[in-house]
């Protein structure tokens, strides 16, 4: 059995290219540190979903490879299932050999319908990758695609700059953060988890009091915590349920708390700015709360997921090689 | 040495069905509970 992968697409936004097989068939997938396994659709797909999207045709591929192994990922409106077969697969360069992906045939509800991906690369730790297949990272440290076995993330904070973000292969960026990195020391070899020390509001420590656990995660777009808590949080920060959703008046942004979330000793501070999400909604702006409830339960958890609303505060390295992750704040 | 691969920003899929008023419709739809997280807030797993 595989732990399910932590993907809340209804708010991802970040997206890149890869292609897979000879000559190169593309995608935009979502790089993901909470799942382990590269998945796009099949040419054999029969969703509504699937046509939408770019379809992968093994029978195109001179380099392709059946496996067959049946492969299943269970969503909240659905299930993903399809088969593994195995190409070389192509990012930004790397070539990365007899890569064995997933080619999904079924495709849950409607949602995926519409999003702006065709598949998920994941990059977490081997152990969560279903039916063992050996995650893309894994393999391109092995074929020594790249120099140090490490990568990093960063997430643009302003949606109207032409990059949007960047993930780096083999190291990081020192231009892209302020100062130096601070080591965080993975605690369980899955997810990218580690120790938080506490969470605190205003420097008070509120939640998380005697330490917790987090996953770095750059499938999830928020910030999410168990849901006790969450709710709790929305309060404090003045968050109200409309439509269906917590928002926040955007012009009591000033006025609102800051969170720090204390990692290794080290506060990570997110002013209202940036756990808020802006935007126009009917004409005016819509803020709405950064933070959900979402339980995680035991063994693998509980824990708070760090998503993009903090990674893009915090430039985010993913070492493999230290068993480590590295944050500084972000340009 | 370092390999660079860009990332665009797009929309999410929210702030689309928002933009055309269907995410509460959605949300009725798939048993969403943003509010009080119901257990079947499963789909954000």
């Amino acid at each position: 059995e595989a732990n399910e992968p932590l993907i809340s697409y209804l708010d991802l936004e970040y997206f890149g290219q890869i292609s897979i097989g000879t000559p190169p068939q593309n995608f935009t997938v979502v790089f993901d540190t909470g799942s382990s396994n590269l998945w796009v659709p099949s040419i054999y797909c029969v969703s509504k979903a699937c046509a939408a999207h770019n379809q992968f045709q093994p029978v195109q591929s001179s380099t392709y490879q059946a496996v067959g192994t049946p492969f299943s990922i269970e969503y909240g409106t659905g299930s993903l299932t399809g088969i593994i077969g195995s190409d070389q697969v192509v990012i930004e360069g790397l070539t990365v050999s007899n890569q064995q992906f997933a080619e999904s045939v079924s495709e849950p509800g409607k949602a995926f319908l519409d999003v702006s991906f065709d598949g998920i690369l994941g990059l977490a730790y081997p152990s969560l990758a279903v039916d063992g297949v050996t995650p893309v990272f894994d393999n391109m440290m092995a074929q020594n695609l790249v120099e140090l076995p490490m990568f990093s993330f960063y997430l643009g904070k302003n949606p109207e700059s032409p990059l949007g973000g960047e993930v780096i292969f083999g190291g990081f960026d020192p231009s892209r953060f302020m100062g130096t990195l601070n080591w965080v020391p993975v605690t369980q070899q899955g997810y990218w988890q580690i120790q938080l020390d506490n969470i605190q509001l205003n420097g008070t420590v509120v939640f998380c009091m005697n330490g917790c656990q987090a996953i770095v995660d750059t499938g999830t777009s928020l910030i999410t915590g168990p849901t006790k808590d969450i709710k709790k949080l929305q309060n404090y920060i003045g968050a109200t349920p409309v439509d269906g959703e917590y928002a926040v008046d955007c012009n009591n942004l000033g006025m609102m708390p800051d969170v720090t979330f204390t990692i290794n000793g080290v506060p990570y501070t997110l002013a209202a700015q940036a756990y808020t999400l802006t935007d126009k909604y009917a004409g005016t702006a819509f803020c709405s709360s950064g933070f959900q409830g979402l339980d995680i339960a035991p063994p693998a958890g509980p824990f708070w997921i760090l998503g993009d609303v903090f990674i893009r505060q915090f430039y985010s390295v993913f070492d493999r090689g230290n068993n480590r992750v590295g944050l500084a704040p972000a340009v | 040495s370092l390999k660079r691969v860009t990332l665009v920003r797009q929309r999410s899929l929210r702030k689309v069905m928002r933009d055309h008023g269907q995410f509460s419709h959605f949300c009725k739809a798939h048993k969403l509970d943003m509010i009080e997280y119901t257990e079947d807030c499963n789909v954000f797993k």
